[in-house]
């Protein structure tokens, strides 16, 4: 177990010091173990750097920095180990519009391994998706589910 | 095992039935603020054999079920069902099917079913056909609304139990 | 302090009700004290019932649905005790455009009484400032404050 | 008290002198992520006499002060004044001004200054100022980010907390 736990680390240490930087446009970050007698006892510390800046701690990073750190450590998961389907419920809510395109990009990208379903209110995601379903509530309280085009989602989401 | 469809009725506020083909690779779900959107995502977890109700944003289980509105009456009963595509790397139970649906319901007076291909199994049999495919309820395939900052903001301990999960 | 008290709670509640349907359009809301020897030991119940719906408890509403609950209460205490400025970091991060639409109207209307500093992404928030501070880091990790106008804001903040 | 303008230097990714003119009823502050629009709140908050780092985002105060980027060294001071508008409802100590600058300096090895119209003073003088008027830096006139929806997501107690902020 123990050994199969430090290859799964090390290997998703190494996805995640691609994808960071592929998310930063620039930039490093990399996973380290804390100290402990047993790894499985141990932790997991995230060190990051977006492009430019100094090394911080993770609790400086901003908002938007926090949710992309987070975003790249999930897909370098995925892609060590990917699961037949991911879901992403609003992620992109603390994100500009720069890195919503950049987030759109790895997401079109994984889906040729993968199954993802995602829930936004935000126009830029929509148009990546292959289908789009609109709930609606026209009778207040009932929700009911409709197919939708890209810009019947934009007016819906609205 | 991906998903190829998600079947609901009675499921909090999906009053009637409603399904969502899922067979492409990127999907989207989008609509206003409180119209069920993260609804779906609690009917995937919960047909997936998620016990807390809670995590469920409820305070009890039954708060699954639909409980009414200006117009309807609350409902009887909570249903849903999940149509997972059977590949290469599916559990061995389910290596003969091309697909396989499993359906949960939970009933007011609070009796629950389980079931596989319309046959009732227990909810260990549920669990079991997820284990080890990474599609478990915790796994990081499911990423709730307002929690993608939990990974980074959480203690160390906490982020090694999330990479064991890939193990 | 404890007629003080109960005497804000009163006022609170009252603006809270209007408020409330005011930003969802509808609904009702209002503020309960919970059992207790002593108020001031005691805690306070938010009731809250968007249009169309069932009364439910406040964890069953959705992101969007609390974020404007919050924001109704906020202003109503805003309403009855008003702070010279209100400072607002993001908070239409979670809000759909029709919402984010109601919320700008209602800022619009106390910010004849109080002043207000927006932190924001949505190109619709910004259209109701009267001045626009673009935050850039030109250089990687520096901060620097530039005037703009409204187009410039929705292209840098993108 | 309205604020009139906010002026940082070495303060967070401010590493050179920066000001803010908020005379106009709505200001809107807007850039990409991670650019320091968040680091504008802090500094606000900062100047107002927040004692804890951890409520800054930092480990130490010291992090307040701008640790350096690829292209510069770390900076020696962090200071930031914020001019408020002196109305009839000011505290009586600045009824004969105009307006009222505090400011708040923080020197790298450790030592601080409270000023008040460019005279030092102490916290406690600070913090006096502000009483009352309903703009400590816990009250509700600042809404941090991410925190929006913690007042409803809160307990009872800490919501009344809330509540006496406005008696
Ligand atoms: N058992 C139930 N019966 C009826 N309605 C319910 C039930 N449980 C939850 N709801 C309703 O579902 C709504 C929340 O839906 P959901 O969280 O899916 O919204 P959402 O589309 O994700 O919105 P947002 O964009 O704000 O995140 C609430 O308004 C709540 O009243
Ligand atoms: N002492 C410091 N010296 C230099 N840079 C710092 C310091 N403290 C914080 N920072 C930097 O400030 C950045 C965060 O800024 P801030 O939180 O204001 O961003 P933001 O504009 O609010 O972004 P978002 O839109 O994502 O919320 C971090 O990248 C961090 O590295
Ligand atoms: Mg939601
Ligand atoms: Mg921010």
């Amino acid at each position: 177990c123990r050994e199969r736990f430090v290859e799964t680390f090390d290997r998703v240490n190494e996805q995640f010091q691609q994808v960071f930087p592929r998310l930063f446009r620039g930039g490093k970050a990399r996973l380290v173990l804390t100290e402990a007698e047993d790894v499985l006892q141990g932790g997991v510390e995230i060190v990051a750097q977006p492009p430019g800046k100094k090394l911080v701690s993770i609790d400086m990073m901003s908002g938007g920095e926090k949710a992309l750190t987070a975003t790249s450590l999930i897909f370098a998961m995925f892609l060590v180990r990917p699961t037949p389907f991911c879901l992403l419920d609003e992620v992109d809510a603390p994100l500009d519009d720069a890195n919503v395109l950049r987030l759109r990009e790895l997401v079109k990208e994984l889906s040729t391994g993968s199954q993802f379903i995602i829930i936004t209110h935000n126009h830029n995601t929509m148009e990546i998706a292959d289908r789009l379903f609109g709930v609606t509530m026209e009778e207040p309280g009932i929700s009911k589910l409709v197919s939708v085009n890209l810009s019947e989602a934009q007016r819906v989401a609205a | 095992m991906r998903i190829k469809r998600i079947d609901l009725s009675g499921f909090k506020s999906f009053c009637d039935p409603a399904s969502l083909d899922l067979r492409q690779p990127v999907s989207a779900v989008v609509g206003p603020n409180g119209c069920g959107k993260s609804n779906v995502v609690d009917a995937l977890r919960w047909a997936m054999g998620e016990q807390s109700a809670r995590h469920l944003r409820g305070k009890t289980m039954e708060d699954v079920i639909f409980n009414g509105s200006d117009s309807r009456g609350p409902s009887g009963l909570a249903e849903v069902s999940v149509t997972f595509e059977v590949d290469p790397h599916s559990p061995v139970a389910v290596l003969d099917y091309s697909e396989v649906t499993v359906t949960r319901r939970l009933h007011r007076d609070g009796s629950s079913e389980y079931l596989i291909n319309k046959l009732p199994v227990r909810l260990r049999d549920i669990t079991n056909l997820f284990l080890g495919t990474g599609v478990g309820t915790k796994a990081y395939s499911i990423i709730e609304q307002g929690r993608v900052g939990l990974i980074v903001s959480a203690k160390p301990e906490e982020r090694r139990h999330f990479i064991e999960e890939a193990a």
